[in-house]
């Protein structure tokens, strides 16, 4: 996949959804 | 419980909508698929009267998305008693629109040459969820922010001992996407994507805890009156 900031963002909603 | 398809799509067991006992004799067992985008509506009619059935049609009441027979109902020779055929009939989603309660009720007339007779069933949502609901990423990101926390649904699912791989080529059979997934703190989030014939987009969290069997679903879309409907098609799916 190509790096274009998406799987960060998706990292930081996973993150915000876990330790809200 | 119920048998794959080829695309891997669930169908349910034939049930019986309509008993002889209430039908003058015409017994009508069905369920409904969908593969490769085409909806049926399998039938089973059984003669369990003592003359001979024929000029059999069929039309649906208006319902939620528009389900409508794309075919006459073709019994291609009279049924005589005892005899049972099978027919599968094609719907399109093109039909009149009338929100129902609860939203996947459909009410059916049937005729044959003895009577006019009407059942309801319910159908499994997923029959409506299109081939293309796979959300490109940067708009589910962007989707999931817009709408607003009042419309996000949580539900369990419970005694689902699948891991996060299984779930999501499981859900993907039945045109549920996964778009991204992720592990955070031990647990996996898979986030998830579906589009209804009608247009309307539904995202998902789905929560997934190693050794744990209880599913966490969440659901958020712009027409939350679908939510519950969406939930009991992923029960459905998993647990079959």
């Amino acid at each position: 996949e190509l790096d274009d900031g998406l799987d960060e963002a998706f990292s930081r909603l996973a993150q915000s959804r876990t330790n809200p | 419980s119920g048998v794959g398809t080829l695309s891997g799509s669930y169908v349910a067991p034939k049930t019986v909508w309509l008993p002889a006992m209430k039908a003058k004799g015409l017994e009508i067992s069905g369920t409904f698929t969908r593969q490769g985008g085409t909806i049926s509506m399998d039938l089973q009619l059984t003669n369990k009267a003592l003359q001979v059935m024929t000029d059999f049609a069929i039309q649906f009441n208006r319902n939620s998305f528009g389900l409508a027979p794309a075919a006459p109902l073709q019994v291609h020779a009279p049924l005589s008693p005892n005899q049972t055929v099978e027919i599968s009939l094609p719907l399109n989603t093109v039909g009149s629109v009338m929100k129902m309660e609860p939203l996947n009720n459909l009410q059916v007339a049937v005729k044959n040459n003895i009577d006019v007779f009407y059942f309801s069933t319910l159908y499994p949502l997923h029959i409506v969820f299109v081939e293309d609901g796979k959300m490109e990423r940067q708009l589910f990101l962007a989707t999931w922010k817009d709408i607003p926390n009042e419309n996000e649904a949580q539900f369990q699912i419970r005694d689902c001992p699948l891991n996060a791989d299984a779930v999501s080529s499981r859900l993907q059979g039945s045109n549920i996407f996964t778009v991204a997934k992720r592990n955070v703190e031990g647990q996996d989030m898979l986030y998830q994507s579906l589009k209804l014939t009608n247009g309307i987009w539904v995202l998902a969290e789905l929560r997934i805890q190693p050794g744990n069997p209880n599913l966490t679903l969440s659901l958020k879309c712009r027409a939350p009156e679908v939510s519950q409907q969406v939930f009991q098609t992923y029960e459905t799916i998993l647990k079959n």
